[in-house]
């Protein structure tokens, strides 16, 4: 059987929120080392991968491994009765039709069951190469999320640039053009706030704003988002949750006809 | 198509 409890009940909901509306339905794979999920969107140009260490629960067991295929609006509408400070654990037995979630209030005054069934979905598990990135830039996750819906109000598509020390946005559209320009700041005293860039060499990519404002819709579980660039290479954009795992998004670039 | 046949080649490396 399958049962995992998690304390920060909030960090679920907000996973869950962050992928819903990119891609419909998913298997969520469990074996031993942990709990992940990986699915492309419908137009197959994004990728979303998720992944949770068995480390990162209370309490983690899987006898087998188990691929349970759930669809993420439905799944989405039972986390939304969990409280953000509810412990949530996870339930289902080998071979079983559903799983179950339990919810916790923090002084277990409540404990709620809901059941969801389970569904067959194909998919296809493709391999994440482990590349070399010409440029990754780490940045204040709010910082990022905020560019990408200022540039969508005028344009459709994003130049992400960067350069030793900086990494900069731009966007055109009808009503004209817009920039924005981060530069590297690896403050001490708050580093939440800090900006930080690696690179081997300047590269400049352009990207749907579309999908990066979906990926954005992740800036909760984390302070910070990290974006790996490489020339001809799906754009990385990477949220962090500490001791417990990543949600990463692969996004194709815009190639110039 | 591009994008994706750009996808696809990026996981096929894998």
């Amino acid at each position: 059987m399958f049962e995992a409890r998690i304390a920060q009940g909030g960090l679920l909901k907000k996973v869950v929120e962050a992928i819903k509306d990119l891609i419909e339905d998913a298997n969520f794979d469990c074996n031993n080392s942990g709990f992940s999920l990986q699915a492309m969107d419908s137009s197959h140009v994004s990728l979303v991968a998720l992944s949770l260490r068995a480390d990162g629960f209370e309490h983690y067991r899987c006898d087998r491994n188990v691929s349970m295929g759930m669809k993420l609006a439905n799944l989405s509408k039972i986390l939304k009765c969990a409280g953000n400070e509810d412990a949530i654990t996870m339930k289902s037995e080998d071979n079983g039709d559903t799983i179950t979630f339990m919810f916790e209030t923090p002084n277990q005054e409540r404990l709620s069951e809901f059941d969801l069934k389970l569904m067959d979905i194909d998919s296809e598990h493709l391999g994440i190469p482990e590349a070399e990135y010409d440029a990754t830039v780490k940045l204040p996750a709010g910082e990022f999320q905020r560019i990408v819906k200022d540039l969508s109000s005028i344009g459709d598509t994003v130049e992400i640039s960067v350069t030793k020390d900086a990494v900069k946005f731009g966007t055109t559209g009808d009503i004209g053009s817009a920039n924005i320009m981060c530069r590297q700041n690896k403050s001490v005293d708050k580093p939440e706030e800090s900006t930080e860039i690696d690179i081997n060499e300047p590269v400049a990519l352009t990207f749907a704003l579309r999908y990066l404002n979906s990926f954005a819709k992740a800036t909760p579980l984390s302070t910070h988002v990290v974006l790996k660039l490489s020339k001809d290479l799906p754009i990385v954009v990477e949220y962090h949750v500490p001791d417990v795992g990543r949600l990463g998004f692969y996004l194709a670039p815009k190639v110039e006809e | 198509l591009r994008d994706q046949q750009l996808m696809f080649d990026f996981f096929a490396s894998a």
